[in-house]
């Protein structure tokens, strides 16, 4: 499954 | 995390302390869009709903921290302060930035990573970030002349992007499956906005002289 992909970026 | 990205960081946050040396220092804030505040700040308020939910680094929470804290401040100091508030361009800063807001949040609807409540307000923050800029370009072009804390201010504001373009452009080379599109287009565009006001930076750099736009 796609897992919503954190956004690691500010 | 890699030299862009930190880079990036680092260009945003001096373009946050110039912003607050120049309203602190001069206790004015003339040249400077209160709309254009408004807009960051609700930029981080809608891009760091995760705040408390994700946990990615303690660089990364301080700087959150650091980002929604400073757009508040400087947008209550501006509203509020009876001395700064004086020296607000009321009549110059008329950009209808209502209209970036709906247009930000009818595209993000639209065009989104996933349609939930969190990604839908991420991406809303990132078109909304590309155009956040234009009701201060528009106020420095109506006001003519730029101090040169207002126009280091903005050089650092479209430089940190310009650093993160590098960053995706990395990212892309070195890490699979890395597709940031709608970070990546949007910053591009929020780059373009500033090439004007880049190329009148350097010339006034350039000759040395007082930074002058077109009317």
């Amino acid at each position: 499954t796609e897992a919503v992909r954190k956004h690691d970026e500010l | 995390m890699n030299i862009f990205r930190f880079a990036g960081d680092m260009t945003h946050l001096i373009s946050i302390l110039v912003l607050l040396l120049k309203i602190y220092a001069t206790k004015s804030c003339s040249g400077i869009s209160l709309k254009t505040q408004e807009l960051y700040a609700l930029v981080f308020l809608t891009r760091y709903l995760d705040l408390f939910t994700d946990f990615i680094s303690v660089y990364n929470t301080i700087m959150k921290l650091v980002f929604i804290a400073s757009s508040l401040a400087v947008v209550c100091c501006m509203r509020m302060h009876r001395v700064v508030r004086r020296s607000y361009d009321k009549d110059l800063d008329t950009f209808r930035h209502y209209f970036l807001i709906l247009a930000s949040f009818v595209l993000a609807l639209l065009v989104n990573e996933k349609f939930t409540f969190q990604e839908i307000f991420w991406a809303f923050s990132i078109y909304l970030e590309a155009l956040a800029i234009l009701p201060q370009l528009v106020l420095l072009q109506r006001s003519g002349n730029v101090d040169n804390l207002t126009g280091q201010y903005v050089f650092f504001l479209g430089a940190y992007r310009a650093f993160y373009i590098l960053n995706w452009i990395y990212r892309y080379f070195t890490e699979q499956h890395f597709s940031r599109w709608i970070a990546c287009v949007s910053g591009l565009v929020q780059t373009v906005l500033y090439a004007d006001f880049f190329y009148y930076y350097f010339i006034s750099w350039k000759n040395n002289a007082k930074m002058q736009l077109p009317a």
